[in-house]
C-alpha cells in the first residue's frame, strides 16, 4: 500500500514542503 | 509573529501562483517540482492537504491556514 510508505504523511509532506520554501527563500541571492 | 506568518504565507503564495491568478491550481503545484526538492507525488499530496474543501483550487486563505499549522506543529514545547 504506498499511501502506507514511511515519512509519506501529509504532515510529513507538508512540513517537507513548507520547509523548502522558507529555505529556498533563505538560500536565495 | 502574526503578521510575520500572514507576509511569509503571501510571500510563498505568490511562488506558487506565478500568474497572479489570486489562487493555486494543481498545475501551479506541479511547476513547483524542479525548484523544489519534493517529486509530483508528494506536490500533489501538498495540495489535497491544503485544499481543505477539496474544490481544487487553493485560496490564499487555505494556504495561510495550512502554514500556520505547519508552524504551530513545529513549536511543539
Amino acid at each position: 500500500d504506498p499511501s502506507m510508505k514511511a515519512g509519506a504523511t501529509s504532515e510529513g509532506v507538508l512540513a517537507n514542503f513548507f520547509n523548502s520554501l522558507l529555505s529556498k527563500k533563505t538560500g536565495a541571492p | 509573529s502574526q503578521l510575520d506568518v500572514l507576509a511569509k504565507a503571501h510571500e510563498f503564495f505568490q511562488i506558487c501562483d506565478v500568474e497572479g491568478k489570486g489562487f493555486i491550481a494543481r498545475h501551479d503545484m506541479q511547476r513547483l517540482h524542479g525548484e523544489l526538492p519534493l517529486v509530483p507525488e508528494e506536490l500533489e499530496k501538498v495540495f489535497d492537504t491544503l485544499d481543505a474543501d477539496g474544490n481544487g483550487s487553493l485560496t490564499l486563505e487555505e494556504f495561510t491556514t495550512g502554514f500556520s499549522q505547519f508552524l504551530s506543529g513545529r513549536k511543539e514545547p
